[in-house]
Order: C-alpha cells, then structure tokens, then sequence
C-alpha cells in the first residue's frame, strides 16, 4: 500500500 | 540508507560542487543550461515542500536544504555574477514542453491526489526531463568543456546509483516506489549517449565532442 507514501528519498 | 544510495547522494553533492567550481575557476557559465539548472531548482522546491512539515532526519534535513539553495545560488551566479559568460541563443530547448507534460502525468499517475503529493510526483517526473535543454545545447555546439562533462557523468551517476538502491530496498524491505522508479530508469536511459562518449572520450584525455 503507497497510501500515505513517505518520501525518505532525495 | 545502504551504500548505493549514499553513493548516489554524493555523487549529486559532487556534481553541484565540480559546477559550482568551474563557473568560480573559469569565472564563466559557459556551455551551462540555464534552463536546465532553473528545472532544477523547480524539481527540488516541489520535491522538498515536505520540509515545512514532516521530519525523516537531520541527514535529509540537511542535504535538502543544501539542494535548494545550492541550486539557486547556481542561478544566481549564472543570472547575475556571469550573465555576460551566458548565451541565450544556444540555450533554446522549449521548457514549456517539459513543464506541461510532466505536470499532467502527474496529475493522472500518483499515489494521492493531493496538492503536496502532485507536486512530489512532478518533481519526480520533470527531474527525469531536466537534462534536456543542457544535452540539446551540447548537441547543438558539438562540444563540451572537460569540466562539464564531468559535472554530467557525476549527475548522470548519482541517479544511476539509486537503481541498485532500489533493488536492495525491494529485497531488505520490501518497499517499492514505482513512480521513483520508473522515472529514475528514464532518467539514467537518457544519460547512455553521454556517458558511452564520456567513459570512450574524456576519461582517454581527449575532449569531448559528438560526431558532426
């Protein structure tokens, strides 16, 4: 599930 | 964080570091995009809008803050400090084809609509795109300064690097970002041209310049 995908990349 | 991806952080480090270097040594912008360089400061003020409200670590804290302001100093020396060293008419490459598409595949392929995650997922799609307007004034002069070409292969290479952190992402957590992914695959598809010229070229001491 990307639902409330966190972005930890740059 | 695992190797690859550190490698490729550094890497962008180093790129904006060997540009940032050449303009202050050659005291000149020459053979850079200014176009290409103010899609970058577009992709990172989208990408890193997540600032003003959510913490990962002081680690990205950090180094999005240096890749916004380090790319608008860059357009601040290019604008201002070495405006004459720039020649617009070799920097022609249309960015309103870059913009406008990029923002309408967002609109379609994201995983929310939502302002701040539409704005992430352009970021992603126009920095796959960004390199064009600086790889279409190479083509256009047929040569690159030894300096640049190295501040390509280390851009070109940074997100190169993520591809295999993605893979050790999939394996040791599972995780897979298809948006990120695809886009980063673009992104390092359209570097190959440069980068076989590069690795055959300037890393055998010669120049670098595309057969007329």
């Amino acid at each position: 599930d990307q639902g409330n995908a966190v972005h930890d990349e740059l | 964080m695992n190797i690859f991806r550190l490698l490729g952080d550094l890497a962008h480090l180093a790129s904006i570091f060997i540009l940032v270097h050449k303009m202050h040594t050659t005291r000149s912008c020459r053979g850079i995009s200014f176009k290409t360089q103010a899609l970058y400061v577009l992709v990172f003020l989208t990408r890193y809008i997540d600032l003003l409200y959510t913490w990962i670590s002081l680690y990205n804290f950090v180094m999005k803050v240096f890749f916004i302001s380090s790319s608008g100093y860059i357009l601040y020396l290019m604008k201002y400090r070495f405006r004459p060293t720039h020649d617009p008419s070799l920097d022609t490459f249309k960015v309103e084809y870059l913009v406008g598409p990029c923002f309408v595949l967002a609109l379609i392929f994201n995983y929310r609509f939502e302002v701040t995650e539409i704005l992430w997922t352009f970021s992603i799609y126009l920095e796959a795109v960004a390199i064009f307007p600086q790889l279409f004034m190479m083509q256009r002069t047929g040569e690159a300064e030894t300096i640049t070409t190295h501040y390509l292969a280390a851009l070109g290479a940074y997100r190169a690097l993520y591809i295999p952190n993605w893979i050790y992402r999939y394996f040791t957590e599972g995780t897979v970002d298809p948006i990120a992914v695809v886009a980063g695959i673009v992104q390092t598809g359209l570097y190959l041209d440069f980068f076989y010229v590069y690795v055959t070229k300037v890393l055998q001491g010669q120049k670098f310049e595309l057969p007329a």
